[in-house]
C-alpha cells in the first residue's frame, strides 16, 4: 500500500509541475514530502513560484493565486485517476475573469473524455457550457429546476437585466 | 459510468419529484444563493452510497429528508435515483436507487432489485468515480487544500490518489 | 468594561435584526449569548431563517446565505460604530447577482456618511462604483495602478473583450 | 477623517512610487489576481498602525519591503504615506507617514514631524478607524465569521462594539 501510494506520489509530482505552468502560463511549482527521509508518515507540501514572482511561501500568494494553486492540484488527481464524469461545485469564486478563461480552457480540453458539470455564479464559466440548469426556489421554501440551452439561456437573461447571469 | 438522469423527491430542498437529463457535453447549474445547487450535488453523492452526513453537510442521515417550508410539512422519505450510461463496455444502463424513511429505514437498488449498500459501493470501487479520487468536487475543496496543513494535504493526496 | 460590552452586545443585538431583515429581504434572525447565565464568558451564535425556509442550523444555510448573514453582521458593527471609511475586500465572492444587488443597495445607502473602497472581481459590484482603480503587473512582478472613472472604465473594457470585467 | 491620498514604496509589490488620489464616492479597486490589490489595503492597515505581521499576511514585518523579481533587485527600504481629510473639524489635513529599513529601523511621521508609533496609534483610538471597528474587512474575513466557533464569535464582537 505504502509503495503503491510513493509510486502514484512520483507521478502526481510530475503531472502537477505541468499542470501548474500550463494554468499559470509560467512559473515553478512542486508538491514534495516534507520529510523526504520518513516517507511513510511525512507530510506533503507545495511551494511555487507564480511567472515573473520571486519564490515565496504559500502565504505570500494572493487569494486567486491560492485558489489556481488548489486548481493546478485538482486537476491533477483528475488527470492521475480519471472518472468519467466529474462535478465541480463553485471552485471560480475568487478567480478574474481572465483566470477563469485559463481554467475553462482546461477543461474544454478534457471535456472529451470527462463529462463536467459546473456550479456557478460567473458569466464566463456558463458562456462555455453548452446546457445550464437553472436552480429556482420560489418564496416556499421548494427547489424546482429547469434545462435549458447555452443560448436559450443566455436570451432569458439578456431580457431580465441586460447581459446579467 | 457517465452521468445520464437523476431523479429526486423529498431530498433536502427538493420536495417535489423532479427530473434532470443530463448532456455529455460540459454543463453549468446556475441560480440564486440558497435555491439548491449544491444539494443536487448532495443528491448524486447520497445516492453513489456517501455514508458521512457531514459531508452532506447534515449533523445527522435523517437530515437529508425534506423538513418541511412555510406552507409544506415535513416529508416521510427522501429518494433518489441516478441512471449511468456505460456505452464504452456492453452492459446496459445502471440505475442505483437509495430511500431512507423518516423512521431510519433504507432501501437501495440497482436496476429495480434490492441490494445492500455494500453492493453499490462495490461497484464504484476502482472506477475513480466516488469517494475513490475526486469525481466531485465540494463547494469549500478549493478552501481545504489552500488551508491544509502538511499532514492534511498529505491526506488529500492519499485520498486521490 | 463589560457593563459597557453587554450594552452595546444589546444595541447590537437590535440592529442585526433588522439588517438581515432587509438584506435577505424577510426572514428573521438573532445574535445570542450562548449562556446567558454568564454573560462574561459566555460565546456568541447565531440563528437564522432565511425567508420561506424553517428555521435551520448554520451549517444547513447555503454558501451564499452564510455569506449574506456575515454581512449583515459587518454592517451591523458599521452601523453600531461608524466609520468615516470602510475598506471591504472580496466580500461579494460567493453572492449571486440578485444578493451582489441588495449588497451594492446597502452600501449606497450608507454611502454619504461612509467613504467605501471596495476589491472586487463582480460586474454588478464595479458598476455602482463611481471611481474604479485598475491594477495590474506587468510579467515583471511589479504592482501599477491606474485611475478611471467608471464610464471610461466601462468602455475600455467593452473594446477589450464585450463587456467583461 | 477620509482618505484623500495614498502614496506607496518600495511595499510588497509595489516597488516603483504609486500614488493614488481618493475619491469620496463609492470607489472600487479591480485587476487580476495576484496584481496587488490587497496589498494596496496592507498598505493602508501598515501605515496607520498594524503590528501585527499576520494581519498583513507576512511571516517577519521585514517581509513588506519590496523582496525583488525576476527584472529587480529587492529594496531597502518601504514607505507609505496617507493623506486624511478632516473637513468637519477646522483642523487640517493628517499626513501620516511610516518607513521600515531592511536592517529593521523604523520611521513615524505625522504632518512631516517625526514621532513614534504609540502617537500614530492614539491618533486613531475613539475614531472608529483602524483596529477600533471595522473599518478594514480583509479577503476572508467573511470567512472568519462563517467558521467561528462560539468564542471565535465572541471575540470578534468585543473587537467590533
Ligand atoms: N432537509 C431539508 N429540508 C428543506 N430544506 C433544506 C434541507 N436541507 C437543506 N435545505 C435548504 O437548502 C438550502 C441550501 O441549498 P444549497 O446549499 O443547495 O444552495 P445553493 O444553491 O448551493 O446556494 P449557494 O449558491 O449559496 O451555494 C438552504 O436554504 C436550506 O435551508
Ligand atoms: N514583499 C514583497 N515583494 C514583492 N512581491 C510581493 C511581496 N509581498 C507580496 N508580494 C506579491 O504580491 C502578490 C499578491 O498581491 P495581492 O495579494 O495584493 O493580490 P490581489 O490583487 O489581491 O489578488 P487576488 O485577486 O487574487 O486577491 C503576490 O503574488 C506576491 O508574490
Ligand atoms: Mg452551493
Ligand atoms: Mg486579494
Amino acid at each position: 500500500i505504502e509503495a503503491q501510494f510513493a509510486e502514484k506520489f512520483e507521478i502526481l509530482q510530475t503531472i502537477f509541475k505541468r499542470t501548474f505552468k500550463t494554468l499559470f502560463e509560467g512559473g515553478y511549482a512542486e508538491i514534495n514530502y516534507e520529510t523526504p527521509e520518513d516517507v511513510l508518515n511525512s507530510g506533503v507540501h507545495i511551494i511555487a513560484r507564480p511567472p515573473g514572482k520571486n519564490l515565496t511561501h504559500l502565504n505570500l500568494l494572493s487569494g486567486g493565486e491560492k485558489s489556481m494553486l488548489a486548481i493546478s492540484l485538482l486537476f491533477s488527481f483528475i488527470e492521475l485517476n480519471p472518472s468519467p464524469f466529474c462535478i465541480i461545485d463553485e471552485i471560480d469564486a475568487s478567480l478574474d475573469d481572465n483566470n477563469i478563461d485559463r481554467f475553462t480552457d482546461y477543461l474544454l480540453h478534457f471535456s472529451q473524455e470527462t463529462q463536467f458539470l459546473l456550479i456557478t455564479h460567473r458569466r464566463n464559466t456558463v458562456e462555455v457550457c453548452k446546457k445550464i440548469y437553472g436552480v429556482s426556489m420560489a418564496q416556499n421554501g421548494i427547489s424546482q429546476v429547469i434545462s435549458l440551452d447555452l443560448e436559450e439561456y443566455m436570451k432569458s437573461r439578456g431580457e431580465e437585466d441586460g447581459i446579467a447571469i | 459510468m457517465y452521468l445520464k438522469e437523476l431523479e429526486i423527491k423529498g431530498f433536502k430542498s427538493f420536495a417535489d419529484y423532479t427530473k434532470l437529463t443530463f448532456s455529455t457535453e460540459i454543463s453549468a447549474i446556475v441560480g440564486p444563493n440558497g435555491s439548491g445547487k449544491s444539494n443536487i450535488i448532495d443528491a448524486i453523492r447520497w445516492v453513489l452510497g456517501e455514508q458521512s452526513s457531514k459531508s452532506l453537510r447534515s449533523r445527522r442521515m435523517n437530515d437529508v429528508i425534506f423538513s418541511g417550508a412555510d406552507n409544506r410539512s415535513a416529508m416521510g422519505f427522501s429518494e433518489v435515483n441516478l441512471l449511468l450510461g456505460r456505452d464504452k463496455s456492453d452492459k446496459g444502463d445502471l440505475l442505483i436507487t437509495r430511500r431512507l424513511f423518516k423512521d431510519g429505514e433504507s432501501e437501495y437498488k440497482i436496476n429495480q432489485k434490492k441490494v445492500k449498500l455494500k453492493d453499490i459501493l462495490s461497484l464504484f470501487m476502482d472506477t475513480g468515480v466516488g469517494k475513490n479520487g475526486y469525481s466531485i468536487i465540494s463547494q469549500g475543496g478549493i478552501d481545504s487544500i489552500v488551508n491544509a496543513s502538511p499532514s492534511d494535504l498529505r491526506e488529500i493526496v492519499e485520498e486521490a490518489v
